[in-house]
């Protein structure tokens, strides 16, 4: 854990009660490692190691708390302020229906997250419908359907909207929300297909899809075990689409889970969420606090 | 020793950044530490020289390459498992897998042994469809090793050269999904000796240091003959397979670069070094 780590650089301590900039020194290079240890970005990381060197020296530390426990917790309220402190929920609009646009890398977890986010709009009582845009993964309406099914949520796709249109996603989309209107829900989630941030053509979709329905959340869905790529697919999302929250996902796992600042701290959009789970009932409020302690395990 | 004069901090921070973005991790500061001693050591002057070392180092830290060859068994059905933690790609790189042993004039089935998830034996039947291929299947929520056994049968009655069998993912934290895929591996092993004859880690390009866990995770639990990297047609470099491929001494052999059956590459050692360092 950090603080043994820090306690174990920090064991040469003097009595006097202040940090020196040596100290610090062996401290911020323990804290970097931890960091970059943890998936959070290289360039976030040199930013927030600045930061606290500026902060760090000077530290009195009492006699209740060593310097490593004293810097730890630093670290932890600096970071639980990074990863965004203000919860955060779902938009909801004044007009139905109010839709939400799920997009992401491949593989993310985003069909799965769509039905975990309409099992939970329906015990909001908000009414959710689901959209299978995702017209190139083979079986990927089928999944979607039997999801939908397993929650009890309608499902419009490609079977629905029938084969006229059967390439044009941003037509299906429009035929899904109309179904859904008629069906008087309130909520539609949309699952897309999975695409790298540098494929123009189907960021290109995506951009079109935006500007036909005009969703009031485009959720970005993340791989919580994601790398230092977090900083590049958030950027790339963003910068075409203008995301309004994410959600991290497979956090049941071991990763800690450092791009989850990388991807806040790039696109400035709160993480709404986490997929602890392949259950359906498998997603959590996002807590700062929690993720904190988890990346600086 | 004789001292450069002024070792460009600027570009070894350079490198360090560029290596770390890769995700090649904590053992980037070594190496920049060692290019380091390198340049004062008189030995590299130019910036291709530093490149060239470093692609060195680099390539040097996987073995010798055992490019895009499967390892066939001497008779029998050769079986091939696929396995990793969830959305990396499993299925799909058995399709492609599938695809590149049809070309070289192999017969091959296809098992979807991923009994759990909505739609998995849908999506593998498809792909096996597209490719002409027999796809053995079992219920949804049957037992996965049943599926990999009947493959196993399947395959040897009928005289067809690889049984490529797709799991579910699954994490590696999960005791409970492990012990299920250890059963997966003893059922193969006592129907067909020597099976499973290569046993593939999928892993996504994306991935950062966790990658580690995940591997020395499914290796402590059961054999493994080679990586998978997936994803490289994206910005992810894979850099994290370099030391887990060390670590855990089993090779990377191939790297997915696309969604089509044909975006399989053969691992390369200084083609990866290379375009890890961008
Ligand atoms: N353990 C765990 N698995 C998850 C979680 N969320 C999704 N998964 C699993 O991750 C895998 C991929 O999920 P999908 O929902 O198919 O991912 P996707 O983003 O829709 O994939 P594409 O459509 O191909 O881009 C599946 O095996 C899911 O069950 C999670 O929070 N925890
Ligand atoms: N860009 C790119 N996408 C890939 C690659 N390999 C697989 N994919 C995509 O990644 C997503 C997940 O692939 P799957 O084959 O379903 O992954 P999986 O490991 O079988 O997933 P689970 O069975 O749910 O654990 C799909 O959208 C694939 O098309 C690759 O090399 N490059
Ligand atoms: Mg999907
Ligand atoms: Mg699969």
């Amino acid at each position: 854990a950090l603080s043994e780590r820090l306690t174990g650089v920090l064991k040469n301590l003097s009595s006097r009660g202040v940090l020196t900039e040596d100290q610090v020194k062996e401290g911020l290079r323990e804290i970097r490692l931890v960091l970059l240890e943890a998936d959070v970005s290289y360039e976030l990381t040199r930013e927030f190691v600045g930061r606290l060197r500026e902060r760090a020296v000077g530290i009195e530390f009492g006699k209740t708390v060593s310097p490593g426990q004293q810097l730890v917790k630093f670290v932890h309220d600096e970071l639980v302020t990074l990863l965004g402190k203000d919860p955060a929920p779902l938009a909801f609009a004044t007009v139905s229906p109010t839709v939400i646009l799920m997009v992401g890398l491949q593989g993310s977890g985003k069909t799965t997250t769509a039905a975990k986010l309409a099992a939970r709009l329906k015990r909001e009582q908000k009414a959710p419908f689901l959209v299978a845009a995702d017209v190139y993964r083979p079986a990927a309406e089928d999944q979607l359907r039997q999801l939908g099914e397993e929650v009890g949520v309608a499902v419009f796709g490609p079977r629905e909207h029938g084969s006229a249109d059967g390439d044009d996603v941003v037509s299906l989309v429009q035929g899904g929300i109309a179904a859904a209107e008629k069906a008087r829900a309130r909520t539609v989630i949309v699952d897309t297909a999975g695409r790298s941030q540098i494929d123009e053509e189907m960021m290109g979709e995506l951009e079109r899809l935006k500007s036909a329905v005009t969703p009031l959340e485009v959720l970005l869905v993340a791989d919580g075990m994601t790398g230092q790529d977090a900083v590049r697919i958030a950027k790339g999302f963003n910068e075409a689409l203008g995301i309004t929250g994410v959600i991290l996902t497979k956090l049941d796992g071991d990763a800690r889970g450092g791009a989850a600042l990388s991807i806040h701290g790039v696109t400035g959009a709160p993480i709404k969420f986490v997929g602890v789970g392949e259950r359906l009932d498998a997603l959590e409020e996002f807590d700062p606090v929690r993720m904190a302690g988890r990346i600086l395990q | 020793a004789v001292l450069v004069k002024g070792v460009d901090h600027e570009m070894l921070e350079d490198v360090e950044r560029v290596l770390i973005e890769a995700d090649f991790g904590p053992a980037t500061f070594s190496l920049v530490e060692n290019l380091e001693q390198q340049i004062r050591r008189g030995g590299l002057k130019t910036e291709d020289a530093f490149r060239g070392w470093l692609v060195d180092e680099i390539a040097g830290m996987f073995g010798a390459g055992e490019a895009g060859e499967l390892h066939f068994a001497a008779d029998g059905p050769t079986v091939v498992l696929i396995l990793g933690v969830n959305g990396v790609g499993k299925t799909t790189q058995a399709a492609k897998l599938a695809h590149r042993l049809l070309r070289s004039g192999k017969s091959v089935l296809l098992a979807a042994a991923d009994t759990f998830r909505p739609g998995a034996t849908e999506q593998l039947a498809i792909w096996a469809d597209r490719l002409g291929l027999p796809v053995v299947r079992g219920t949804r929520g049957g037992d996965p090793a049943a599926v990999a056994y009947d493959a196993v049968e399947a395959a040897t009655a009928r005289g067809i050269d690889v049984a490529i069998i797709d799991t579910a993912g699954r994490l590696h934290t999960e005791s409970g999904l492990m012990k299920e895929l250890q059963k997966i591996v003893r059922v193969v092993g006592r129907r067909c000796d020597g099976a499973p004859h290569e046993s593939f880690l999928v892993l996504d390009g994306t991935v950062g240091q966790n990658a580690m866990q995940q591997g020395k995770s499914f290796a402590a639990a059961v054999p493994i003959s080679g990586l998978i990297v997936t994803k490289l047609d994206g910005t992810a470099r894979g850099g994290a397979v370099v030391c887990l491929q060390r670590e855990i001494g089993v090779p990377v052999r191939f790297l997915g670069v696309g969604e089509r059956l044909e975006d399989l590459d053969p691992f390369e050692p200084r083609r990866f070094a290379e375009r890890l360092l961008g």
